[in-house]
């Protein structure tokens, strides 16, 4: 029987010159982590979705990517979360959006596809559905790191001589989204 | 944005997706990574695609079914379709960004327009493949 699992953390202008020896470590080594956590449990005889679960946290945890900690900030300073996920038997899915103290949002997606009849949850809502099934919860203040906030400041910068600026959303983008 | 495809022992493929989505957004801006068709997708019979960059122009195509449909209704493989997706549909309309994915048979894509996208990917009896650059 085949196995297999393939992970991203992002897109965009990712430029040899601006990734110093170790940062580009320390990326190649969390995707290392990811893979092999993912494709260990398929080894063993576990699921898919238990594969990509554990994948997708260890990539949430790091503050290296766009989710979880290390998300970038909206114009409010704060991190809003989407997730997202779907089990390819029988077309079942479940998805977050705009979730501010769920540590793991693809956990929350995992308990809409299970636990409830909807395929999308939003906002508060989403979170108050994440605490009622006992998911962990964080302060909002945990999924901010130093790096992003510079990240908005400087964008926030931009938005006052230009007008209104989106800042694209992947490392080392410096392509800037009007909205 | 993170994603995952896993394809298991049992022919299971699931796909999911992560996201803090875009810097300075307002308004409760949602990009393409929770949607359903958009930034995720997975059927047995076909592929499982997560995907990664500028959420309005993935949601505007539904990248992640599109290649799906393709592979089901015009026989295409998971390379040609998401080739086709990323590098001409995408691209076509002045989107950025990439997918990774797999099939049934534990085929493995890993398309993109950017200079570069994280990525990589194990199956079975291959060792592990990380890459940063295109």
């Amino acid at each position: 029987k085949k196995i297999a699992i393939v992970i991203h953390g992002g897109a965009g202008v990712i430029k040899r010159e601006n990734m110093t020896p170790e940062k580009d470590k320390a990326y190649r080594e969390k995707l290392d982590e990811a893979l092999n956590a993912g494709y260990s449990i398929l080894e063993n005889g576990g699921t898919s979705e238990e594969a990509v679960i554990s994948a997708i946290m260890i990539l949430e945890n790091s503050p290296l990517f766009n989710a979880g900690k290390g998300a970038v900030l909206t114009h409010n300073e704060e991190c809003e979360l989407d997730a997202s996920i779907m089990f390819g038997k029988n077309l079942n899915a479940g998805a977050v959006a705009g979730v501010k103290t769920v540590k793991n949002p693809i956990l929350a997606a995992q308990a809409v596809m299970h636990n409830s009849k909807h395929v999308m949850l939003s906002g508060k809502g989403a979170d108050t559905f994440a605490e009622e099934q006992n998911l962990e919860l964080v302060e909002a203040n945990y999924f901010i790191t130093e790096r992003r906030h510079k990240s908005l400041l400087k964008a926030k910068e931009l938005e006052q001589s230009q007008g209104y600026i989106e800042r694209g959303n992947d490392e080392g983008n410096n392509n800037f989204k009007y909205g | 944005t993170v994603g995952a495809v896993a394809l298991d022992q049992s022919g299971n493929i699931v796909a999911g997706t992560s996201t803090g989505g875009m810097t300075n957004k307002k308004y409760g801006r949602v990009g393409d990574s929770p949607i359903i068709g958009a930034g995720t997708y997975a059927n047995n019979n076909t592929c499982g695609i997560s995907c990664t960059g500028h959420g309005e122009y993935f949601i505007r195509l539904g990248v992640a079914k599109d290649v799906s449909d393709q592979m089901k209704y015009q026989n295409k493989s998971i390379e040609e379709a998401s080739e086709h997706t990323i590098q001409d549909q995408l691209t076509e309309i002045g989107g950025t960004g990439g997918l990774v994915g797999l099939d049934k048979d534990g085929n493995i894509v890993m398309e993109f327009n950017t200079p570069g996208m994280f990525r990589g990917y194990k199956k079975t009896k291959e060792t592990t493949v990380v890459k940063i650059y295109k």
